[in-house]
């Protein structure tokens, strides 16, 4: 474990604990993508397989468990709460799953570091996390109201990815046989897909204007 | 291999 990591499990911790947090308090889901935020229950998923058959650490389960309960729950939040899924914006969040997670499997088939199931269903969920941020982006420039629990959700979420790479980068020359190019290069894709948000998250916030994204 | 059998980052 290092810093960079820390920091962005954390960063990606409060990330999901904010939108959590903001959909149980304000009982309102406006502004959020339910499509993103399925695509990321089936990150840890398929991410998690090994959540029983290989322990690494008492942090590395209960971080685990925590991701797969807050993304679930805002899942379920959405879908079923009789109050949230009211403000939930299905005419609008119509990005299609299967735009997304087929080009991920059929990628996964092909590029691998192993070819086994969990292997594949890793990579898989590698894959699947750099761009399960496309519906919930669209969203926002669709609705052009971002408010800022939403601009720091996205934000939070961006900013985790690009501390796993100073992390990927700190491994690289301090363990020798680290080597895991997938994930470098699912995770440098995720992290340029934040960029333009970051651009404007960042204009917004030196101006203190409300952000806006161009249409 | 470079991989390591187990994934220990989340």
């Amino acid at each position: 474990m290092n810093i960079f990591r820390l920091a962005g499990d954390m960063t990606h911790l409060v990330s999901v604990l904010v939108l959590l947090l903001k959909i149980h308090t304000i009982k309102s889901c406006a502004g959020i993508s339910l499509k993103t935020q399925e695509l990321y229950a089936l990150v840890f998923t398929t991410r998690y397989l090994d959540l029983f058959t290989d322990y690494i650490s008492l942090y590395n389960t209960v971080m685990k468990l925590i991701f797969l309960g807050s993304s679930f729950s805002i899942v379920w939040y959405i879908r079923r709460h009789k109050i949230v899924r009211r403000s939930y914006d299905k005419d609008q969040d119509t990005f299609r799953h299967y735009f997304i997670v087929l080009p991920c499997l059929v990628l996964a088939l092909l590029i691998h570091h192993k070819f086994t199931f969990k292997e594949v269903m890793w990579t898989f969920s590698l894959y699947l996390e750099a761009v399960a941020i496309l519906p919930q982006l669209v969203l926002l420039q669709r609705t052009r109201n971002i408010d800022n629990l939403t601009g720091q959700y996205v934000f939070l979420l961006g900013a985790y990815r690009a501390l796993y790479i100073l992390n990927w980068i700190y491994r690289h020359y301090t363990e020798p046989h680290y080597v895991h190019w997938i994930t470098w290069i699912a995770g440098i894709v995720q992290t340029l897909l934040y960029a333009d948000f970051f651009y404007y998250y960042f204009q917004s916030w030196k101006n203190n204007v409300k952000l806006q994204l161009p249409a | 291999d470079g991989e390591s059998a187990k994934h220990d980052e989340l």
